[in-house]
């Protein structure tokens, strides 16, 4: 069976919120690692894997391998009766027809009990190769959201630009263009301001900045995002937890 | 601009 409990709801609620609108159902795999998803969107554009390690509950019990089926809105649903900071216990059986999620409030005595009906979803896994990225670049995620919401107004796509100077986010539309440098800049006294730049060598590629907004939904994870850039590899977004992280992966558009 | 690749055609099926 598995039970696991997370100090706070609000870690999970963003998971979700980060990922809903990317996917509709996904197997949550929990085992001895913690609780794992990997899963495209219908497109099969993008692909996103989360991890929530075993530290990132307490206590972590998973005696077999487990997947939980389950349509991220129906979670939602469910997860908007927990307040932020409510212990979450997660509980299911070995072979479940429910997850059960109890959400306690340690100030008032007051304990919410839910059950989620699961579906049986057959899931392709992806292997993603271990890469050395020509370019990373870590950023303050508020910025890198506000940059692709403003070009996005602009146009569909956005060309990334990484070198040893900057990283420059750059677009073309109808009504006109926009173009926005991050400089590498080492912030001491509050480092999530950073832009810091780990450079093999320049690259230039085109992404579809749908996708890249949908991702941003995940900026309440992590004050920092990293971004890892390679000719003709799909562009890795990392949001990084205290136990864990959400990645992105985004497919380049091609024949530009 | 360009058409968008799948991410199929990135990684392979475990």
């Amino acid at each position: 069976m598995l039970e696991a409990r997370l100090e706070q709801a609000a870690v999970l609620k963003k998971v979700v919120d980060a990922i809903k609108d990317l996917v509709q159902d996904c197997n949550f795999d929990c085992n001895d690692s913690g609780i794992q998803l990997q899963a495209m969107d219908n497109s099969h554009v993008a692909l996103v894997a989360m991890h929530l390690k075993t530290d990132a509950f307490s206590p972590y019990r998973c005696d077999r391998n487990i997947a939980l089926g389950i349509n991220l809105a129906s979670l939602q649903k469910v997860l908007r009766a927990a307040q932020n900071d409510d212990l979450l216990t997660l509980k299911a059986e070995d072979a479940p027809d429910v997850l059960n999620l109890v959400f306690e409030s340690a100030e008032n005595d007051r304990i919410a009990e839910y059950d989620i009906k699961l579906m049986d979803i057959d899931q392709e896994h992806l292997g993603i190769p271990d890469t050395e990225y020509a370019a990373t670049v870590t950023m303050p995620s508020s910025e890198f959201q506000r940059i692709c919401r403003d070009l996005n107004a602009l146009s569909e796509s956005v060309s990334i630009e990484a070198a040893k100077e900057g990283i420059k986010f750059s677009c073309q539309g109808d009504i006109g263009s926009g173009a926005v440098t991050l400089r590498q800049n080492n912030n001491v006294e509050k480092p999530d301001l950073s832009t810091i730049i780990e450079l093999n060598e320049p690259v230039g590629l085109t992404f579809s900045l749908k996708y890249l907004v949908n991702f941003c939904k995940a900026s309440s994870l992590s004050n920092t995002v990293k971004l890892s850039l390679s000719a003709e590899v799909p562009l890795l977004i990392e949001y990084k937890m205290e136990s864990g992280y959400v990645r992105f992966y985004l497919a380049p558009k091609i024949g530009d | 601009g360009g058409q968008q690749g799948n991410i199929m055609s990135f990684f392979q099926k475990k």
